[in-house]
């Protein structure tokens, strides 16, 4: 699975995602890649692509639920992934990239690693693996 | 408050010793990416156009999963999905089940633009993509022989994998081993 969100400067929010889906998944088998609020969401507050087993995605919305937890209860961009990635996924099955409308940006996966990358406007800028 | 932009190629069970040849390419593409949407965005293009941009190219790097290298179905089939979404306007457009579409991405952004859907699958996601005149190629153009590979490993093992499962060996029988009940892989 490959995905990238993006916030301007303005606030601004957008997400893709796309993918191949499992090896040996059944023919006719719709992963959480397409299905809005599980594998990708985006609202006025943040935009989130996710990256891992489509199954728990969907069970967990975990999409949604980044943006949800920020909207509801006034979580970061930050504190509402963790949460979403550590307690409504099974470890070992999800990873996810977000931006929110202020500029925060978060990679975090429960898996042994993610192929990630990210930068913001104010020059940081980071690549990893692990 | 500023731009920001982040991106992924996938998460699983990456080997820490992933290999120099398996790992530069990756990383030389994430860098890559990441540097053309950092680009775009300074030219003042729309969050939209960004993602767009960015995962068309993700999707032509054969070592990612979506696109050129798209894993394979229990048939040995590319079954590919996408999907993009504005958070403005929460407009968004998704397919699945694409086979010649060299961009699925592409294709989802024009059911959110031109259709007054959300979701297009399989026959009737390709059939709008001809309407459309996206980009197709023969479905054979996505495989790889890695891929074949893995989907052999996995038949053998009985099981599933998301982007990144090392197999399962029996060090003493080097033989693939199932090591969960419900035959898929847990451990990502």
């Amino acid at each position: 699975t490959v995905g990238c969100v993006v916030v301007d400067g303005n606030g601004s929010l957008a997400t893709a995602t796309s993918t191949g889906g499992l090896v040996n998944k059944m023919v006719g088998r719709i992963g959480d890649t397409p299905i809005i609020g599980a594998g990708t969401y985006a609202n006025r507050f943040c935009a989130v692509s996710a990256t891992g087993k489509g199954e728990e995605i969907m069970r967990a919305t975990v999409a949604r639920d980044v943006a949800a937890l920020m909207e509801f209860k006034g979580m970061s961009l930050e504190v509402a992934a963790d949460y979403v990635i550590q307690h409504c996924t099974p470890k070992g099955t999800a990873g996810l990239v977000a931006v929110s409308a202020t500029g925060e940006v978060t990679m975090l996966f429960n898996t042994t690693g993610m192929f990630r990358a990210c930068a913001t406007e104010d020059g940081y800028s980071e690549t990893g693996i692990w | 408050m500023g731009w920001a932009i982040a991106l992924h190629g996938g998460a699983g069970d990456i080997p820490r010793h992933l290999p120099p040849e398996r790992r530069q390419p990756r990383e030389a593409a994430l860098q890559n990416c990441l540097s053309m949407g950092v680009a775009a965005i300074k030219a003042n293009k729309s969050p939209l156009d960004v993602v767009e941009l960015v995962v068309r190219e993700l999707e032509n790097v054969p070592c990612f999963n979506a696109g050129r290298g798209s894993v394979l179905t229990n048939s040995g089939t590319v079954e590919m999905e996408a999907c993009i979404m504005d958070g403005n306007t929460k407009r968004c457009g998704a397919v699945s089940g694409l086979t010649t579409v060299v961009n699925p991405v592409s294709l989802a952004r024009l059911v959110m633009e031109k259709t007054p859907h959300i979701y297009l699958s399989f026959q009737g996601a390709e059939a709008f993509a001809r309407e459309q005149g996206v980009q197709t190629v023969d479905t054979s153009n996505f495989i790889t022989s890695e891929n074949v590979e893995r989907l052999k490993q996995a038949k053998e093992a009985n099981r599933i994998q998301i982007d990144y499962t090392q197999p399962v060996i029996m060090a003493s029988k080097g033989e693939y081993e199932e090591t969960n009940p419900n035959l898929d892989s847990q451990i990502g």
